[in-house]
C-alpha cells in the first residue's frame, strides 16, 4: 500500500499530465 | 475532458514512478523535496504558458527540467532515464 501525502499526489498529478502532453505531442 | 483509454497507464505508471524515488531517497528527503519542487515549477510554468498563450516563453523548458533532475539523481541512471519517459520531447 502506499502512504502519499498531498505532495506526493500533486507529483503524481505532474507526472501523468507530462506523460499525456508527451503522448498528445508524439500522435 | 473525458478520461481516454490509456489515462490510467500513465496514472499508475507516475503513482509507482513516485514511490520508487520516495524508497530510494528515504533517507535524503531533502532530494526528495527538490525533485517535488523542480515538478511543481514545471506545472507552474506551464500553466503561465497556457493562459498567457503563445507568446510566453516558459522559465523552465523540458531541456532544464531534465537538466535539473539529471543534476539531482545523480549516480541513479534508472531513475533518471525513467524520468525521461514522462517528459515530452525528452
Amino acid at each position: 500500500s502506499y502512504d502519499f501525502t498531498p505532495l506526493d499526489s500533486s507529483a503524481v498529478y505532474v507526472l501523468s499530465s507530462m506523460a499525456r502532453r508527451r503522448r498528445a505531442s508524439q500522435s | 475532458p473525458p478520461l481516454q483509454n490509456n489515462q490510467p497507464v500513465e496514472f499508475n505508471h507516475a503513482i509507482n514512478y513516485v514511490n520508487k524515488i520516495k524508497n530510494r531517497f528515504q533517507g535524503q528527503p531533502d532530494i526528495y523535496k527538490a525533485f517535488l519542487e523542480i515538478l511543481h515549477t514545471y506545472q507552474k510554468e506551464q500553466r503561465n504558458a497556457k493562459e498567457a498563450g503563445s507568446n510566453y516563453t516558459p522559465a523552465l523548458t523540458e531541456q532544464e527540467v531534465y537538466t535539473q533532475v539529471a543534476r539531482l539523481f545523480k549516480n541513479q541512471e534508472d531513475l533518471l532515464s525513467e524520468f525521461g519517459q514522462f517528459l515530452p520531447d525528452a
